[in-house]
């Protein structure tokens, strides 16, 4: 990716000082991709400078459509492809458009596969936007790319993938999937099982919360085992300015790089076309009332880029696509020249629409700019309260998810349009699938430079360092609801890899403990057993309260409560930092609940030490006004180490 | 036949599957398809026999396999089983 590495702190090129230097990185990190495969020829791929491959390393490259053995090298050191349960489902692979082997079509895999570990890459840039060096968050680290996704992704094929990834020796697991909600229990979720089985296999498991925002209880992948990543904004972003024939201008986004629109008639609804035409459906738009006109196209139902290809066959100049809700901004290649825009915009321009007898419109296009505000969690990005597991706060951290340019396959279009004949290096797209690999990378980066790290002091590194003041010094926003994000929203907060190599103090989770937190679920001795075989839960794992799992942050429910109760938790901190150091705790206490943390004062004498504290949350009975959930934050503060963890309480 | 068809992830307590099925499994069959075959008296009538997908030996005890709901309660009557979850759509995000 470029910027990311830069607007993440760990600066751009090779050597410089940062998280990237120092004589401690190990180059044998092994970051499992379980995706829709990749492209193993693309440059981000190169192996110059690698060692030898790892001889603890037991995976292959599998044989299959163009792809042999010999397309591996000392960075792409694993490639298997599973689809029995895609094709046992009725799924169809077409082997026109599809490799029966693990390379990608899709343009998804060999995107998030380059984001978390891809080789630097000079000069990367779609159309010359975005251009600037292109690296993977490790961009040392090897990548074994395990191909589950064609054109649906089924679960019995991920558990294969997942399996194999862990007798192979991966130690980071990156996967960009998942449902569209979530409402099974762990036990019967085998994403979840095997993500239990790899943790404890010691390898850090990451998994994107999803693109069902902004609704609350969106979010899924929520096992607290389970790295779950939300998806925000960084710096930069690609103008396009809107000018309506009434004088009003709108900033929106897009990639076109071309000449600037003409003022232009625009159309919309039924003086486009059709039923449909609002949505710019292939074949729903009249080409005698598009021909040479801008095309306003409401979001939803299919791709941007699809309601492009419609308007450019319909003979349209441009297309301005309306988003219902929300500032996100983020955008698709088009096969013409266009424009997105914010919920704000969108309904100006409809007002303007409705109001006027000959609405016309011109677009100019800005290219990529710097400096905004940021991060900001992106709209589409899912959202908590966890459904599932509600005394562990999902998502848990957020990362740059939108408009992130990384690497693509060579025969595939940028927009992903058949009809688009245009090949590119790199493409620009956006999800919580393009988050989830940047936290990937970034936990490979820690695993390198701790090498006995658990991956639950990991995820305890990445989130208790997270910022969540953005880069003007406010609370980071939220893009659907124009006010500050909560933990729902962005978890801990923004990862900061600077940090997360030096966090102080870490939460700490071995696999017991979490078998332990099944057991205060009140799951049965059989449901366990799905985690562990023939487990049974003791009398003392069931009397545990679920928020005693040492988790780097807390989920109070008042919910079906008296509102006077008081929760008492039990945390328990090793120091990694300084060996003698004192820590004080911070509160930020949420409204509604008074919080009492015992001792206050945590004072180290060596390293590794464990020391527990506990606290307890009390609603106030007085307390009617609080409804839904309050936030707030308990930190333990030493010199310039800060362990914060969020506090989110729930009426 | 095909609708009463569904792929599932099958758990099995493989200790107890071997044990009690000690004659199913031998040296050439694995337990996986030793257990599938033992369906396949309930699935003369049906149109296809059951069909091993995957198998699980180190992480996990089990395997996947496409089963018609006749075979899916023969192998809920077996001594060792554990649980038996659909297959489902997943999407990239």
């Amino acid at each position: 990716t470029t910027r990311s590495p830069l607007f993440l702190g760990l600066t751009g090129m090779k050597g410089e000082k940062g998280p990237w230097s120092g004589s401690n990185l190990h180059s044998d990190v092994i970051i499992g991709v379980v995706d829709s495969g990749i492209w193993p020829e693309h440059v981000s791929f190169q192996d110059h400078g690698l060692s030898p491959v790892p001889e603890r390393w037991k995976g292959v490259c599998e044989n299959g459509t163009r792809f042999s053995p010999s397309n591996c090298n000392k960075k792409l050191i694993g490639a298997r492809y599973f689809y029995g349960g895609y094709i046992a489902d009725g799924g169809k692979i077409n082997d026109k458009e599809e490799y029966k082997s693990a390379r990608d079509v899709s343009g998804h895999g060999t995107h998030t596969a380059s984001t978390a570990g891809g080789d630097v890459v000079e000069n990367a840039n779609l159309f010359g936007l975005a251009n600037g060096t292109a690296t993977g968050m490790r961009y040392t680290a090897r990548i074994a790319a395990y191909k589950v996704c064609w054109p649906g992704c089924t679960s019995v094929d991920i558990l294969a993938a997942m399996v194999k990834a862990i007798e192979d020796g991966v130690d980071v697991l990156t996967l960009s999937l998942g449902s569209e909600s979530e409402a099974v229990p762990y036990w019967q979720d085998y994403l979840v099982i095997a993500s239990y089985l790899a943790f404890k296999s010691g390898i850090f498991v990451a998994f994107s919360a999803g693109n069902s925002g902004p609704d609350a209880y969106t979010v899924v992948n929520t096992a607290p085992w389970i790295m779950t990543v939300a998806a925000s904004t960084m710096d930069r972003s690609f103008v396009a300015i809107i000018k309506l024939g009434n004088g009003e201008t709108f900033e929106g986004s897009s990639f076109y790089t071309g000449k600037a629109l003409k003022e232009l008639p625009i159309v919309y609804g039924k003086t486009a076309g059709n039923l449909g035409a609002e949505y710019c459906l292939s074949g729903s738009l009249d080409p005698k009332l598009v021909k040479g006109k801008i095309v306003i196209c409401e979001q939803g139902i299919v791709r941007r880029a699809e309601k492009g290809e419609a308007v450019k066959s319909a003979g349209g100049a441009g297309i301005l696509i309306l988003s219902p809700e929300g500032e996100d901004l983020a955008n698709e290649v088009h096969v013409l020249p266009d424009i997105f825009l914010g919920a704000i915009a969108s309904k100006a321009v409809i007002k303007y629409w409705n109001t006027t007898k000959a609405p016309t419109a011109s677009i100019v296009f800005k290219g990529t700019m710097y400096g905004n505000q940021a991060p900001k969690v992106a709209a589409f990005s899912s959202r908590g309260p966890n459904l599932v597991g509600p005394d562990v706060i999902k998502p848990d951290i957020t990362a740059p998810g939108v408009d992130i340019l990384a690497a693509w396959p060579a025969e595939t279009s940028p927009s992903r349009l058949k009809s688009d004949k245009r090949r590119v290096l790199f493409n620009i797209i956006s999800g919580t699938s393009m988050s989830c690999p940047h936290v990937s990378g970034i936990a490979a980066l820690i695993k390198s430079k701790h090498k006995d790290w658990s991956p639950a002091a990991i995820k305890s590194a990445l989130m208790t360092t997270a910022y969540t003041l953005d880069n003007k010094g406010k609370p980071i926003a939220d893009l659907a609801f124009y006010n500050s994000a909560s933990p729902f929203a962005i978890g801990s907060g923004h990862v900061d890899p600077m940090k997360a190599t030096d966090p102080g103090l870490i939460y700490n989770i071995t696999a017991e403990d979490y078998i332990s937190y099944l057991c205060s679920l009140h799951y049965t001795d059989s449901q366990v057993s799905m985690f562990e075989e023939g487990y049974q839960c003791t009398p003392t794992e069931l009397r545990m309260q679920p928020g005693d799992l040492n988790y780097p942050s807390f989920a109070v429910n008042f919910k079906q409560k008296a509102r006077n109760v008081m929760f008492t938790y039990k945390r328990t901190v090793t120091n990694v930092g300084i060996p003698k150091s004192t820590y004080k705790v911070s509160v930020e206490v949420p409204k509604g609940v008074s919080v009492i943390v015992s001792p206050k004062v945590l004072s180290f004498t060596e390293l590794n030490e464990e020391l527990s504290y506990e606290v307890s949350f009390t609603g106030l009975s007085r307390n009617k006004t609080v409804a839904g959930s309050s936030f707030g934050s308990l930190v333990w503060v030493s010199g310039n180490y800060r362990v914060r963890s969020p506090i989110a309480v729930s009426w | 036949a095909s609708a009463d068809e569904q792929t599932y992830i099958v758990r099995m307590d493989k200790t107890r599957i071997t044990n009690t099925y000690s004659s199913l499994v031998s040296s050439t069959k694995p337990w996986h398809q030793a257990v599938l075959d033992s369906l396949i008296d309930v699935s003369s009538m049906e149109a296809t026999p059951p069909e091993l997908l995957y198998s699980y030996e180190t992480a996990l005890s089990g395997f996947a396999a496409k089963l018609s709901s006749k075979q899916l309660e023969s192998l809920k009557n077996m001594d060792g089983f554990m649980s038996a979850v659909p297959n489902k759509m997943l999407s990239l995000h």
